[in-house]
């Protein structure tokens, strides 16, 4: 042990396995965390070449072959919590994302939550048994955030009773999605719907892509990988062109929307459902953006105790680096900010399974509050998130450039949580719309509930007025 | 002016206020923008344009508000003191921080007065000081075991530069100790000259 760190523990005021046990939400959670950590780290598959000595294809591989691993020895523990299972992957790919990534957390969630009864009867055990390998394709390569713009089309013909599937434009090419490229098989494919001659608006789509046989590309799909990017070397983002293919009505996620066999068009409860899953994963966003936060802050902080410079008082030895104020005012509002995102980011996943298990119950009363929350949130926890691992990685000077301090890891792999999921300028103007309307509801004399309640009670002036 | 609504800096209930009435004027600053653009015969759509760098603000400041707020309500389940006391020194910092980085909205809105703002750097200062000693064992309480943060800055045993060395002697450039590429361009450039 550094005599340093060593020193620093000694002088600390309070036990940390008190706080990691809050942490973690009690002392039995941290045991079972550890003991899940202890499968990964103990098992042999997992242990491999430092990726940072590997090639973009090499590490691709490599990533696939954990994924594979990964689902059938969480199948052999019967790990089945969904957290469990997330500490567990997240630990195997050592904190970086997965080829099989989106097929996770997109794909099977939006076919949890869009699909009828009977469709899940269809997919889900495909996707179990791994016949069916999906990812989420709905950004194009001229189209992100302002999803009403997508241009793919998915037209209804009721001689067939099938969809027929269109890239009209280059710009309408399918582009980022995760595991795309080589990997998928299948796609939830985001389209403009058309139906006896009217355009419904944008509704998913399974689409198969490759044949499940041969894992060749099916006829009239243009597939492949979008190149090398900023980080995600092991994720391979693709490209989906579709040429007018065919797929049977059976296909279109039917739990909420629909189109009958002659083309009837039924519209959904809430024109949000859609967005459910990503709604999903903003609200967990908030609580990635706790863990990179925190990563670099335990890099900084004990690398900022170890490391010695320059001298404070001439003539005696070099202090630590930690005790110059200027590293104090760089790292520990960061490290505040860690504890701050990680109590926020517990509050959107326990909100979030609260409304959405009122939207199960056809509740959909709170989903606009989540829907805004949620997008604000992720915004303003990943913007200062991506700033404060930069501050840590130049606090450690030169070392912090090094690929083994794992700070430009970290980096690499968060900072596209600013653009995706939600570019964060329009998260925060969608939020700012949720405001303002909350607002003239007060002015209007309306009595506000949840989060934005505090516009009712603030300022006199915004007690509801005569009108 | 009316009194500032934090009476005192170290309350953190108070600081929470402030970051609440902060939201409600950039809300309600941006609310009156828009009504501003219609009242200038602007489309909705323009309206809306014109008033984004109002609308960003008070998107902002309300997330700020919920943070803090969820922040401050955490310490409430705290039941042991001598975290309850590291935590706290934490939030403060955290909304003492907020404040000192959007100043100019909490004295434009008349939350804090600025001599109170000068107080906020020392008291930052000070809360520095007294979170120095519990600086490494904050993060050691975040538990993330070595094979997870996968950085020789950050091992839990601090011993970087050896580890550092270690890791740069595996690196694949280093698995000769001469490249081939000198076989096959610099000597033979050398052997011309």
């Amino acid at each position: 042990m550094n005599p340093d760190l060593r020193k620093e523990r000694a002088n600390a005021t309070f036990e940390p396995e008190i706080l990691t046990n809050i942490l973690d939400g009690g002392a039995e959670k941290t045991r079972r965390r550890r003991e899940i950590e202890s499968l990964v780290i103990n098992d042999p598959d997992f242990q491999h070449e430092d990726l940072n000595f590997m090639s973009r294809s090499e590490r691709y591989d490599e990533s696939v072959k954990k994924s594979i691993q990964m689902f059938s020895k969480l199948r052999d523990y019967g790990i089945a919590d969904p957290e469990e299972i997330n500490l567990y992957k997240r630990l195997a790919r050592k904190g970086l994302p997965e080829s099989l990534g989106v097929h996770y957390s997109m794909f099977v969630p939006t076919l949890l939550s869009q699909c009828t009864p009977e469709q899940h009867d269809k997919w889900l055990p495909l996707c179990r048994s791994f016949k069916v390998f999906g990812t989420y394709a709905q950004t194009e390569l001229g189209h992100g955030t302002h999803i009403r713009g997508l241009e793919t089309t998915a037209t209804y013909d009721p001689s067939t009773q099938e969809f027929v599937l269109n890239s009209p434009t280059v710009t309408s090419i399918k582009w980022w999605p995760g595991g795309l490229g080589k990997t998928s098989n299948h796609a939830i494919v985001l389209a403009q719907l058309y139906t006896q001659g009217k355009c419904f608006g944008l509704h998913a789509f399974i689409v198969p892509i490759r044949c499940m046989k041969t894992h060749q590309p099916l006829p009239g799909v243009v597939v492949g990988d979008i190149g090398p990017k900023f980080g995600f070397e092991e994720v391979d983002n693709g490209y989906l062109k579709l040429d007018n293919i065919r797929i049977p009505r059976e296909n279109m996620l039917m739990k909420y929307a629909k189109v009958q066999p002659d083309g009837t068009y039924v519209k959904p409860p809430s024109d949000k459902l859609t967005y459910g899953t990503m709604v999903f994963i903003r609200a967990m966003i908030v609580g990635e953006s706790a863990i990179a936060l925190s990563k670099s802050c335990t890099i900084a902080i004990r690398y900022s105790a170890v490391r010695h410079q320059s001298e404070l008082r001439a003539g005696e030895p070099e202090p630590q680096i930690l005790d110059y104020q200027a590293q104090q005012h760089k790292l520990f509002p960061l490290l505040a900010t860690a504890y701050a995102f990680t109590f926020v980011g517990q509050y959107m996943k326990n909100t979030y399974n609260r409304i959405s298990g009122d939207i199960n119950q056809g509740d959909f009363s709170e989903l606009p509050e989540l829907h805004a929350l949620a997008a604000g949130l992720k915004a303003f926890t990943t913007w200062s998130t991506n700033a404060g691992v930069e501050v840590c990685r130049m606090a450690c000077g030169g070392h912090g450039y090094s690929r083994s301090s794992g700070l430009p890891d970290i980096y690499v792999t968060f900072t596209p949580m600013c653009t995706y999921e939600g570019e964060n300028t329009v998260m925060m103007l969608q939020t700012a719309r949720y405001l303002v309307k909350s607002y003239r509801q007060v002015r209007d004399g309306k009595k506000l509930s949840g989060i934005v309640s505090y516009l009712n009670d603030s300022h006199p002036r915004l007690q509801p007025q005569t009108t | 002016g009316s009194r500032p609504t934090v009476t005192n800096i170290n309350d953190l209930q108070s600081l929470v206020e402030a970051y609440k009435l902060r939201a409600t004027k950039l809300v309600e600053t941006a609310a009156k923008s828009l009504q501003t653009e219609l009242q200038r015969n602007k489309s909705q759509e323009d309206a809306w344009n014109n008033s984004s760098l109002e609308l960003i603000r008070a998107s902002d400041a309300h997330c700020h508000y919920v943070v803090v707020k969820l922040f401050a309500a955490k310490l409430s389940e705290i039941s042991h003191t001598a975290v309850y006391s590291v935590l706290s020194a934490l939030a403060l910092l955290y909304t003492l921080h907020g404040v000192a980085n959007n100043s100019g909205d909490f004295l434009q809105a008349g939350l804090l007065t600025v001599p109170q703002l000068a107080q906020v750097t020392q008291r930052i200062k000070a809360l520095m000081a007294e979170i120095r000693p519990n600086a490494v064992a904050l993060v050691d309480a975040f538990d993330y075991r070595d094979e997870m943060l996968s950085s020789v800055l950050g091992r839990y045993d601090g011993n970087v530069y050896e580890s550092m060395f270690e890791w740069a002697k595996s690196s694949p450039l280093n698995r000769t100790e001469v490249h081939e590429s000198y076989y096959k361009y610099m000597k033979p450039m050398q052997s011309k000259l």
